[in-house]
């Protein structure tokens, strides 16, 4: 199963993660 | 061989005009046959047409009746597991998918009835911490990809895209959803300091100390709050002309279906639960009109960017999944579709894996515009569950309509603050059962 996220945001907000990267529920992804 | 290879003398010479001609053409020609691939079909609507392309054996898994395995493997799972053989079981299914015992509730395996009710396992309190940041995962699992939405197309993988207006559903002029009327008297006015809800002031400081809201209007704030919890969903649109003839799907368009938005808070409760995303999401004007297509990803405000972001959980991972930020479900669009595996690998072969497949689009707002989140089923876990929504219902037999129809529901009596269904960081918001 996956989950896909769209959204806007600030054209400076940068992702905080790499693909293929191991991520628990509620550590960071992103932010401005 | 040496010998013709040391000894063989090299000698230039320019090519001939008609090869060099011919090799350019063989690349005109190479570079045609991928743009016609990478053309996007439409059909009378000017709707992407959505089929099914990539190598052979993504075809020979395609001509599976996956949907009929999905939902046997969720019956062969839901069978109830002797006490003896459960924590044996349980434990070499969590050796083999490498999941963490410790932080299950309840932790007792012999609890578990079955495989599938250990793999829809809740976690212990505390377990997984909230980051501050305005994002975080919405579940454990593996980052796919992530990038920016260009022309409304969204990355796959590198060099493979699909349409956003596929993925999420396009909102038509004419649509029974385009005359919705929000006619609620609702605003929330003055940076953070207090609340009108239909003529009612709350103070925000109030709601969030949990202390009762005073008022000053003819209706009281519980009145107004328990009409919320017990309010209804509407399922108000189907697209593409699809004639879907299941029982859960509305026959004809504007079709209403009463549905409870499921929650057990009480008025209090909720008025608190509101008003502290109103506050993360710096709420402070009356919002904004709906009339403004989110989907198409063409009307984002002047400085922002539309983003993507694809979280894969392997068949080990907990289950469940959580709002990734704080923002309000407006509605919800239930695309009935494939179960096709949505593994690394498949995606890399099969394109448009994501609008093919089984999905629910979550589409609302936060404090930057526009916000989505997309649960897509598969292969092993075809339902879906959104725990504010007990009319959902995945994986059903019956025939399906189209790739592209949905039936849509509004959340919009969910709150009378919001005027949808709001969320915290972090909050439960469902997740996927096998079957």
């Amino acid at each position: 199963s996956t989950v896909v996220l769209v959204f806007e945001a600030p054209s400076d907000f940068e992702f905080t993660v790499h693909p293929s990267q191991k991520v628990k529920m509620g550590e960071r992804l992103g932010d401005v | 061989i040496i010998n013709a290879w040391s000894e063989t003398p090299t000698k230039w010479y320019p090519l001939p005009l008609a090869v060099g001609a011919l090799l350019l053409v063989a690349i005109q020609y190479r570079k045609k046959v991928k743009r016609a691939r990478q053309e996007v079909e439409l059909n009378e609507d000017g709707l992407e047409v959505i089929r099914l392309k990539g190598p052979w054996h993504v075809h020979v898994i395609g001509a599976l009746p996956l949907r009929n395995m999905s939902r046997f493997w969720g019956y062969i799972n839901s069978l109830e597991l002797p006490v003896w053989f459960r924590p044996h079981g349980l434990r070499l299914y969590a050796l083999a998918f490498g999941c963490n015992l410790e932080e299950i509730d309840p932790p007792d395996l012999r609890e578990y009835p079955s495989l599938g009710a250990f793999f829809y396992r809740k976690l212990k309190d505390g377990v997984r911490p909230v980051d501050p940041a305005i994002l975080v995962s919405p579940a454990d699992g593996t980052v796919l990809h992530f990038g920016t939405v260009q022309e409304s197309r969204v990355e796959q993988v590198k060099g493979i895209t699909y349409s956003l207006d596929a993925l999420l559903g396009i909102e038509r002029p004419g649509s029974p959803l385009a005359v919705i009327e929000h006619n609620r008297d609702m605003s929330v006015v003055d940076d953070r300091e207090f609340a009108i809800v239909n003529g009612i002031e709350y103070s925000l400081e109030q709601l969030i100390g949990s202390t009762p809201p005073s008022t000053s209007g003819t209706q009281t704030p519980s009145d107004e709050a328990s009409s919320s919890t017990s309010s209804s969903t509407t399922l108000v649109s189907t697209s593409s002309g699809a004639s879907p003839e299941d029982e859960h799907i509305p026959k004809r368009v504007g079709d209403q279906v009463d549905a409870s938005v499921g929650s057990d808070r009480n008025a209090e409760e909720t008025l608190v639960h509101d008003a502290s995303v109103a506050l993360q999401m710096g709420v402070k004007a009356p919002m904004e009109s709906r009339r403004r297509s989110v989907t198409s990803g063409k009307h984002v405000k002047p400085g922002n960017s539309l983003f993507f972001a694809v979280v894969y959980l392997a068949p080990g991972d907990y289950h469940r999944f959580h709002s990734p930020t704080a923002w309000v479900v407006e509605k919800r669009r239930h695309f009935v579709g494939e179960l096709f595996s949505v593994s690394p690998w498949m995606a890399k072969r099969l394109e448009n894996l994501f609008v093919l497949n089984e999905r629910v689009a979550l589409l609302g707002r936060w404090k930057h515009g526009f916000f989505g989140m997309v649960p897509v089923g598969a292969t092993n876990v075809g339902s879906i569950i959104v725990n504010f929504d007990q009319d959902l219902r995945t994986n059903l037999r019956g025939r399906r309509p189209p790739p592209g129809a949905y039936t849509e529901a509004t959340y919009s009596a969910a709150s009378p603050l919001l005027r949808g269904q709001p969320l915290t960081p972090g909050e439960e918001m469902g997740g996927f059962r096998l079957g």
